[in-house]
């Protein structure tokens, strides 16, 4: 892996956006995560519905949380994602509006990723943001700077919160993941939150996933 | 969500009394280690069960515990009945070390009755008892004001202001000891969520459903290194 990488740099990341008063975390991550694929594959980026998701995925459960593994098999069922534009996001479940003809991303397959962070960076530099879910101890209260719980507070055995990986790299020798939440920019910085690279920090590791569009 | 081979990827199982003796012993003492000097508390009945993970394994365990009374007349400040504990522990096993990662105790008859809406908090290992300083509710409640004003909060009746100022007081102290403990540069203090008690912001903003894993199996990436 380089020894720094960031896709907000390169044009690959959407505005920070706000989930509301719901548990859509997963449906974000994974909008987040093809919206990255697909204009590394077709050079758009365009900001992808996760309304669509949380109405349409019925595997999943809206507002009461989801897994990313079932969203992206809910994109393919479904046979693509409309825009953020055309699906645009309420924060609460509604019927499902999903238009075929407004679609304007698909997604081929997805895969697991390694749980080793050092090939994680190597794969972020060369494939784009991935889709991850973590331990969120302490983010209700994180405002700046790079997070570093003790392992027992921030458990890899207590997941709570998919959120995206968008770059790396070291503040003042300090490495870290540069992660783009969905809790709007008046939380952490800017939106993002930043996170210990290298120890397994709140299960970072654990859940990495990517769309993949051929 | 992923496959079945690494952290969180197994479901849990039932586990034996001998399987589970190493797990609640550790939990026990981390236990006696909070109690008052003189007091301490033996292991009574055990049941649970395992999640395994590589070479890991997280034990959730339901214990009753007798704490008996203190005997030293040294140390003890009151004399104290001995009363029977219902505990919830989760304890993992990981690189040969064990690590209590929730503690939940309680009389084992209100425990009962409280267990379908059963709370747990993680643990901070910091004292309670350290005193406040003098000022400490007047800078708490120019910092309330400031939280409301930066966040736009309105509360429609002076109990409901007066209870979420109470929650933002005590999440500023819970926000003090996770910096406390924190080994990276990372700030923490007020935002937007603090006048939300745990509970609240868990279940508004925050996915149970990624603790248990149990979404599509997805093809593992192979890494091949660049030469």
């Amino acid at each position: 892996a380089p020894p720094e990488w960031d896709w907000r740099k390169k044009g690959a990341v959407t505005k920070v956006k706000n989930q509301g008063m719901c548990g859509s975390c997963w449906a974000f991550s994974v909008t987040g995560n093809v919206e990255g694929q697909w204009f590394l594959k077709r050079g758009d980026l365009l900001s992808l519905s996760e309304q669509e998701l949380v109405d349409c995925d019925t595997v999943d459960k809206a507002c009461m949380g989801g897994l990313p593994s079932n969203a992206y098999s809910a994109i393919e069922t479904l046979g693509g994602l409309e825009t953020e534009d055309d699906y645009s996001y309420s924060g609460h479940l509604q019927t499902c509006s999903f238009s075929a003809q407004k679609v304007k991303v698909y997604i081929n397959d997805s895969v697991e990723l390694s749980h080793n962070e050092q090939e994680l960076a190597a794969w972020l530099a060369k494939n784009g943001p991935i889709s991850i879910a973590i331990n969120a101890f302490g983010m209700q209260f994180y405002r700046h700077g790079i997070s570093h719980p003790l392992r027992p507070l921030c458990s890899r055995w207590f997941i709570d919160h998919a959120v995206l990986l968008v770059g790396y790299g070291n503040r003042s020798d300090v490495p870290f993941w540069a992660i783009k939440n969905s809790w709007g920019t008046d939380w952490g910085e800017e939106g993002y939150y930043y996170l210990h690279r290298g120890s397994g920090a709140c299960g970072v590791n654990v859940m990495a996933s990517s769309a993949v569009v051929n | 969500a992923p496959s079945r081979r690494d952290a969180g990827a197994q479901a849990w199982e039932p586990a034996s009394p001998e399987l589970l003796r190493r797990p609640a012993r550790f939990a026990l003492d981390t236990y006696n280690r909070g109690l008052a000097a003189g007091a301490r508390a033996v292991l009574g009945t055990v049941s649970g069960r395992v999640r395994r993970a590589g070479r890991g394994s997280l034990y959730s365990l339901k214990v009753t515990l007798e704490e008996l009374p203190c005997t030293d007349p040294m140390v003890c400040q009151l004399p104290v009945t001995k009363k029977t504990l219902l505990c919830s522990f989760e304890v993992s096993y990981e690189l040969g070390k064990h690590a209590l990662l929730k503690q939940d105790c309680g009389p084992v008859d209100t425990k009962m009755k409280d267990d379908k809406n059963e709370t747990s908090s993680p643990l901070l290992p910091l004292s309670d008892r350290d005193p406040l300083p003098q000022d400490f509710y007047v800078r708490m409640a120019s910092l309330f004001k400031y939280f409301i004003t930066t966040y736009n909060r309105t509360y429609e009746t002076e109990e409901e202001a007066q209870w979420r100022m109470s929650i933002f007081i005590n999440n500023m102290i819970k926000a003090q000891k996770i910096q406390a403990l924190d080994r990276g540069t990372a700030q923490y203090g007020v935002t937007k969520f603090s006048d939300l008690t745990e509970e609240e912001f868990r279940t508004i903003y925050l996915n149970p459903l990624l603790k248990e894993e149990l979404g599509k199996k997805m093809r593992l990436v192979k890494f091949v290194g660049d030469p």
